[in-house]
């Protein structure tokens, strides 16, 4: 009588959550915009086999984006997922992991991200600022002037901008447009910039330094704009040998 | 959902005496627990 096929894997065995950690750790490690994700849930997992010790496992992942950014050096377990009231993004992933010799490896990997709906959102806290788009008029004027002025009161160098990671606009109590962004430190001094900003390049990457801004502009009669940047000192290098996920499919 | 509906009604089973050594089946293997929350 032939031996029966082994039960399959459960979602939530340790196998499975040891596969989904390598996955999670992949994803993070490959991913040059946003923030860092963090496992919510193992959708499926199917493991098909090779041959002796040499298994390919498909994973399916529902994760949830943390509060730091791809860039920054605080580890994962330290990174807090963002609350639903924060407008919570989620990631859908499909994983390719092939396992030898009792060694994990990611042979690719697919994920589409998307923010939680506004009605969602709105439901639970109907005041609660809500994501908007990224090139928002307001959003770029916020950016723009907290930047401006943490450059006017820094004694560091001067800070360039490279990405906007996050907007959010609150209507109530006070129009309130929220903002992150990631910015890179450049050869000049602020006092330098002022003379001739054109001339101040970002710093090589090897030694860059790159920075995480938070910054709220009110807006209204009593105007006011809080802005705090972060440098973090070092940069994640490029694995060598990497091959990224291809251009043009949804990675963020 | 399904699988809130499949542990219902799991659940209401159980308050229905069980012969001696009934064993509940096991959880369905996947989608596994949610960590955090789900949207």
């Amino acid at each position: 009588v032939p031996a029966a096929p082994p039960a399959p894997l459960g979602c939530d065995d340790p196998e499975s959550e040891a596969a989904a950690e390598v996955a999670v750790n992949y994803i993070n490690g490959h991913s040059h915009h946003g923030y860092k994700f963090a496992l919510n849930r193992i959708e499926d997992i199917r493991v098909v086999p090779q041959g002796p010790n040499n298994d390919i496992i498909f994973l399916e992942l529902d994760l949830l984006e943390t509060r730091c950014p791809v860039l920054s050096p605080t580890p994962l377990a330290n990174c807090t997922v963002r609350s639903f009231a924060e407008h919570a993004v989620e990631g859908d992933c499909d994983v390719k992991l092939q396992k030898l010799d009792g060694t994990l490896s990611v042979l690719a990997s697919k994920c589409h991200s998307h923010a939680d709906s506004n009605e969602d959102v709105v439901r639970v806290c109907p005041d609660c600022p809500l994501l908007v788009s990224l090139n928002n008029t307001e959003v770029l004027e916020t950016v723009s002037a907290a930047l401006n002025d943490y450059n006017s009161k820094t004694t560091g160098p001067y800070l360039r901008l490279l990405e906007i990671g996050r907007a959010r606009i609150q209507y109530y109590p006070s129009h309130t447009v929220a903002v992150e962004f990631v910015v890179g430190a450049t050869n000049c001094t602020a006092e330098e910039a002022k003379a001739d900003v054109g001339a101040c390049q970002l710093l090589p990457e090897d030694q860059s330094n790159f920075g995480f801004c938070t910054a709220s502009m009110v807006k209204g009669p009593s105007q006011s704009l809080r802005e705090d940047c972060q440098l973090y000192g070092h940069q994640v290098p490029t694995p060598p040998g990497v091959t990224y996920i291809h251009p043009g499919q949804d990675t963020s | 959902s399904v699988t809130k509906r499949a542990v219902a009604e799991a659940a209401q089973h159980d308050k229905v005496p069980r012969p001696v050594g009934f064993v509940p089946p096991p959880p369905p293997p996947c989608p596994g627990k949610i960590r955090h929350f789900d949207i």
